[in-house]
């Protein structure tokens, strides 16, 4: 039965995507089978993985909106045994504006996802930069959560805010949610800023900083246009280090927080 | 009467918000009277200008869905002659889902500037990570786009989509929106993956490029907790150099493209 986690953080730019790849990249080359959820309907995962979302014929859109099984949506990622994708397409900004009128608007991933959890190890939810109803979906179909933190001001102000609708997503559609931990992302730990902002968070919030952080560098800005991870693109790097190191915990403990 | 630009990309955290903030402060300090508008639910602008939106009791939410006149939620931003803004709250979020089924929901923006615009020299207007009703009212009250770029893969990919976008605003709701160019964010020249998305994004869309770049600078991170912008918080520094040089371009000619 999957363990399924999801990736959000409303602030834009914060590396969801990027760590939904990473990880989702790393547990498979340890011997995982992982499903990758792209719940954003700019289908940035999608493209990072080498698909070209203007040319598929059918996504998480036509799942959402009960038009196709999601078994003849999901697609291998070429090259990478034992990771797969459920993709995404533009046509999932329609999506959110049809589920905001439906009854049980939070469920339709989780059902959607119940047929096939139970074929993979482990998903990742990749979550759109909103708090809106995609985004509700993902909490609700997940297990826990994973907070992508971009060490600076504007990232962490919004920190509370998600906290606050993780805490809504747990009383009204989904009691065993928790809060896995926090990744810190693109960190530069040469500035005092970072530094403050990673201990604040989880001294503010109680929450648990995942180790180690991942450090920025232009090796990830290159990948995305190959179709590729980091891990393929510049295995040796301390980016890919860090991001298997972090994939290695995903696992090792059950996800309740 | 003002001129009305809207800083727009769907792509999370290509600095949309420090580009509004930084051009309305370096307009301001030459003398422009300025007026920022917060188009976004996590009012992150609304915060780096030095308010608390959690505290705030009146906001741009108030105005869209006709409770409040914009004279009576305008502020003026401390310690800087002639820049004001029209601030967001977390309200906003409300707000999007209340437009999606009002007639002529595009224009709820624009009808509401109406009245101030011409109290003003140039209005600035920080759109959200996404292409929904809150951002298609940024365009449609506008009379021309900026476009921040981050030049990275995912950044640029995004382009065709809101140009795209821009195309249907023109259409349907603003014939005279133009894209006045594209800024250059975040811009790491070192990197020949920078210099290669910049030269195809103008090459590709036939965009003007707006230079000077804006060069990375850990600089712009410590600025939005103390509530203040690059020119106030490292003045001499080329980001803020470089601001001051795209600022003074936006005045120097008509703003269609
Ligand atoms: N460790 C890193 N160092 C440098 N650049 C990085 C790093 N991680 C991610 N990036 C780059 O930063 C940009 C933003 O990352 P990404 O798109 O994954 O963020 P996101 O939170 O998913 O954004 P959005 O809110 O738009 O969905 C991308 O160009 C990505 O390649
Ligand atoms: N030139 C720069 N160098 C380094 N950091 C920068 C630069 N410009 C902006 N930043 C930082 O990058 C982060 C993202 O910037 P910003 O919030 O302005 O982007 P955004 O496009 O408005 O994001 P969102 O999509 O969430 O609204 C912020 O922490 C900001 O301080
Ligand atoms: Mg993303
Ligand atoms: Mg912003």
């Amino acid at each position: 039965m999957a363990v399924i986690f999801a990736v959000a953080n409303q602030k834009g730019g914060v590396a969801k995507t990027t760590t939904v790849q990473s990880l989702g990249v790393a547990l498979a080359e340890s011997g995982s089978r992982v499903l990758l959820v792209d719940l954003d309907p700019q289908a940035c995962l999608t493209y990072s993985l080498g698909f070209d979302p203007d040319a598929l014929e059918s996504s998480l859109h036509d799942v959402l909106i009960r038009r196709t099984k999601v078994d003849d949506v999901i697609r291998p990622v070429a090259g990478i045994e034992g990771l797969f994708v459920l993709p995404a397409t533009i046509d999932l900004a329609g999506a959110e504006v049809h589920l905001l009128s439906r009854t049980g608007r939070e469920h339709v991933l989780a059902r959607a996802l119940e047929g096939v959890a139970g074929d993979y190890d482990v998903l990742l939810i990749d979550c759109p930069p909103s708090l809106g109803v995609l985004t509700i979906n993902g909490l609700t179909a997940a297990d826990s959560v994973l907070i992508p933190l971009q060490c600076e001001a504007l990232s962490h102000r919004g920190v509370g805010q998600l906290l606050e609708t993780i805490e809504d997503v747990r009383t009204f559609a989904n009691e065993d949610l928790s809060v896995f931990g926090v990744i810190a992302t693109m960190y530069d730990g040469r500035t005092r800023h970072a530094r403050m902002v990673r201990e604040e968070v989880s001294s503010r919030y109680g929450l648990r900083l995942l180790e180690p952080p991942v450090p920025k560098s232009v090796r990830f800005a290159e990948a995305p246009e190959l179709g590729r991870s980091i891990l393929q693109h510049a295995p040796g790097s301390p980016g890919a280090a860090a991001y298997r190191a972090l994939a290695a915990q995903l696992l090792a403990e059950p996800a309740a927080g």
